[in-house]
């Protein structure tokens, strides 16, 4: 495992961190997309079916075990929990699921390596994982106050994809077997959905001030 | 063979 990939795993598990502390200790979830997490959450469950039939590594198996457990756990503090679920923005998060999950799925059946059941849901997680924070931003948009929590939240996703990115391109030149058409061109278009929200990310921490959106 | 490839990536 090269570096980059070490530091993108880590970015995306500081982001999940940041997101529960988040939650913990401000007893909100203000300005969070319950679309967005739900999405994350079927991205981690079909992606790590691998954990019952492959086993790569320890670290592999305790990350992905963490993944699961942490959005499952978000999910549930944003659904049952006393205080945190009427912090809901529930009328603003009005994004459907199925726009995003139905072409997933279509996409994964038509393209994908080999067409299994386990492949396909795969598939599917890696297209899904591409798109899920389109709620996630529409919602940021819609609400415009933008706490820092959420802010820095977003900003270590978009970080992981970037850095996973690198990861890639340093596999290619030193791995040559290693070659994810697929899975790169969903990470491609991951990142480029961050691309916007960096800009103003970083013009507003240039500029000294809390994030704010056009 | 693509449906071969290791996934050993998160």
């Amino acid at each position: 495992m090269n570096l980059f990939r070490l530091a993108g795993d880590m970015s995306h598990l500081f982001s999940i961190v940041l997101i529960l502390l988040k939650i913990y200790t401000s007893k909100s979830c203000a300005g969070l997309s319950m679309k967005t997490q739900e999405l994350y959450t079927l991205v981690f469950v079909t992606r790590y079916l691998d954990l019952f039939y492959s086993y790569v590594s320890l670290y592999n198996t305790v990350m992905k075990l963490i993944f699961l457990a942490s959005s499952f756990g978000i999910l549930w503090y944003m659904r049952y929990h006393k205080q945190v679920k009427q912090t809901y923005d529930r009328e603003q998060d009005t994004f459907r699921h199925y726009i995003l999950v139905v072409p997933c799925a279509v996409l994964a059946l038509i393209v994908n390596n080999e067409l299994s059941v386990t492949e396909v849901l795969w598939t599917f997680s890696i297209y899904l994982e591409a798109v899920a924070i389109l709620p996630q931003l529409v919602l940021l948009q819609r609400t415009k106050n933008v706490d820092n929590l959420t802010g820095q939240y977003i900003f270590f996703l978009g970080a992981y994809r970037a850095l996973y990115i690198l990861n890639w391109i340093y596999r290619y030149w030193t791995e040559p077997k290693y070659r994810q058409y697929l899975v790169w061109a969903a990470g491609l278009v991951q990142t480029g959905l961050y691309a916007d929200f960096f800009y103003y990310y970083l013009k507003s921490w240039q500029a000294g001030e809390k994030l704010r959106l056009p | 063979e693509p449906s071969k490839l290791e996934k050993d990536e998160l």
